[in-house]
């Protein structure tokens, strides 16, 4: 199954 | 001083709407030139929403000086309720303000209501999003991706898009079996809006949570068509388009282990 993804691990914090 | 005011108290009422089930509190950043811009990322920390409402939604928009209001969706749906989607909708606050007034204005009958909406001090982190050349890149009608989300969700907790050159495909595995809906770029001359068009610069395959994908095409009540980004393991982008900026989500895929 597939594993979800932090979405904020993607981006940087501003 | 902000204030704001909307031709149709619908525009504010379907993007709301669109947005509550998944973030319940957010800042609205207003400015003079931006207008009202949001980002916000719901708690599971897999979807993040991105709102810019461009004085050009409004038919009259000032804002002396730039301003935070920290809303909470849920009482603000409450106030939007009690006004009528064609009423004239004014968002209006004083310099660092404790409270947001709205006011809703019938516009046949002499009826004007007044609404005052406590804000809150939000905490919220700021990601930088960059603008990232994507793979491909799909525009197709809202409610035919609406219908697929909604559909393939009572089969599956996930949905896969596959885009090739040709083709986009949604596929969907679950217990009591699979499903597949094909979509080929096709040019409408008579509704535009009824085309879809694929560019693609390579193929991608990603899995999607159908729970999250349900939450996205609540705004398709705004536009008839959306545009959906892709990039091989990144987050897609979903975006609506409003008479003026746009409304999108930043969906994170789901990796194999």
């Amino acid at each position: 199954t597939p594993i979800q993804n932090d979405l904020v691990e993607f981006y940087t914090m501003a | 001083m902000l204030e704001g005011k909307f031709d149709q108290a619908s525009l504010l009422k379907k993007i709301i709407d669109s947005i509550r089930d998944s973030v319940k509190l957010c800042n609205f950043n207003c400015s003079q030139n931006d207008g009202i811009t949001v980002q916000a990322i719901d708690d599971s920390r897999v979807l993040l929403i991105a709102l810019k409402m461009d004085p050009g939604c409004f038919q009259e928009f000032r804002c002396d000086r730039d301003m935070v209001l920290g809303l909470d969706l849920e009482s603000l749906g409450k106030i939007l309720k009690q006004g009528n989607n064609e009423d004239y909708l004014t968002l209006i606050a004083e310099d660092n303000p404790d409270s947001l007034l709205i006011v809703f204005e019938d516009k046949k009958k002499d009826r004007i209501s007044e609404f005052s909406l406590k804000l809150m001090d939000i905490d919220s982190d700021v990601l930088t999003i960059d603008d990232m050349d994507n793979d491909c890149s799909i525009t197709m009608p809202s409610a035919d991706f609406s219908k697929i989300a909604r559909d393939f969700k009572t089969m599956s907790e996930s949905l896969q898009i596959i885009v090739t050159k040709e083709s986009v495909k949604f596929k969907a595995e679950g217990q009591i079996g699979s499903g597949s809906v094909i979509f080929k770029p096709h040019t409408d001359l008579d509704n535009p809006d009824e085309s879809i068009k694929i560019d693609m610069n390579q193929p991608v395959n990603l899995t999607f949570g159908a729970k999250y994908l349900n939450d996205i095409v609540k705004a398709s009540t705004l536009s008839s068509t959306i545009t959906i980004k892709l990039t091989d393991k990144a987050p897609a982008l979903f975006e609506f388009k409003l008479p003026s900026g746009y409304l999108r989500y930043y969906l994170a895929p789901k990796f194999e282990d």
